[in-house]
């Protein structure tokens, strides 16, 4: 299925 | 001492309400380089990325960077006693818990002095890494929020799409699906009608309508909009506003598993 995926996992804290 | 002054003070009305139904709460970063804000949605979907510079106000005064953190609600019922023509300054002394906003009618014959307090707010902030898009759309905001809503009366997401034919925005719900193709249109003489696309290579990706409706209520701060897309990245959608800076809204995709 399409799950949705968040910012996180994309943009490091920093 | 933190002072800012801003004669088009509904320019202000209009950004808090643009971000006020996908954040709660934020830090507003103050520094020389001017007013601004990075802040996610409560489901770590979206991001909000707010920059106001100094030079686009007509004072601007910050002795140290710091950030002052507000209830964005609450902000936009502050606004709320502001008239569209007021002349907006915003206070804030170092070490204090709250903020003053004062507005101005342009005849001077009424000031309001409004103070809200100021929240404690524990967020990193996100490093977003400089990226070559492999898709840019720049088109007339209005007509991009017109087919956000329209598509949003059929189905929760879309996917938009993006090749050498233009760039199409499509959705499935259970009533049916729809699609919507716009070309690219640089002829037109008017610059803020214009439809332009940039490709490196084509990009499909898929996003929650809910969101990318919740972001073109930034439509009346600027005529055009930019969508730039990678592959399995999250989108940004631009709203550039004029001689001040720039709200960016990014994007997380639905991926398949």
């Amino acid at each position: 299925g399409i799950k949705q995926s968040t910012i996180t996992k994309f943009f490091s804290k920093g | 001492m933190f002072e800012l002054r801003l004669v088009q003070g509904s320019l202000l009305k209009r950004v808090i309400d643009a971000i006020k139904d996908l954040v709660n709460d934020a830090n507003f970063d103050c520094s020389s380089t001017g007013f601004s804000l990075q802040a996610m949605d409560s489901s770590h979907v979206a991001l909000v990325a707010l920059l106001l510079r100094s030079e686009g106000f007509e004072h601007f005064r910050c002795d140290r960077t710091f950030s002052m953190g507000m209830s964005i609600a609450n902000m936009a019922k502050m606004l709320k006693c502001a008239s569209n023509d007021d002349i907006i300054t915003i206070k804030a002394d170092d070490g204090t818990d709250t903020v003053t906003f004062m507005f101005e009618s342009p005849s001077q014959d009424k000031i309001s002095d409004i103070e809200m307090k100021l929240m404690d707010i524990d967020s990193d902030h996100l490093g977003i890494p400089d990226a070559e898009y492999e898709a840019i759309v720049r088109m007339p905001s209005t007509e991009f929020g017109s087919i956000c809503t329209s598509l949003s009366t059929i189905g929760d997401t879309v996917t938009i799409a993006v090749s050498k034919q233009g760039v199409t925005f499509s959705t499935k719900g259970d009533i049916g699906s729809g699609n919507i193709t716009c070309r690219q249109n640089s002829s037109t003489e008017k610059p803020e009608e214009a439809t332009i696309i940039e490709m490196k290579e084509p990009v499909v990706l898929t996003f929650a309508l809910k969101y990318i409706t919740t972001f073109t209520k930034a439509t009346s701060l600027s005529s055009q909009v930019t969508i730039s897309l990678s592959s399995d990245m999250p989108v940004v959608v631009e709203y550039k506003i004029a001689e001040m800076g720039h709200i960016r809204y990014y994007l997380a995709p639905k991926i398949e598993e």
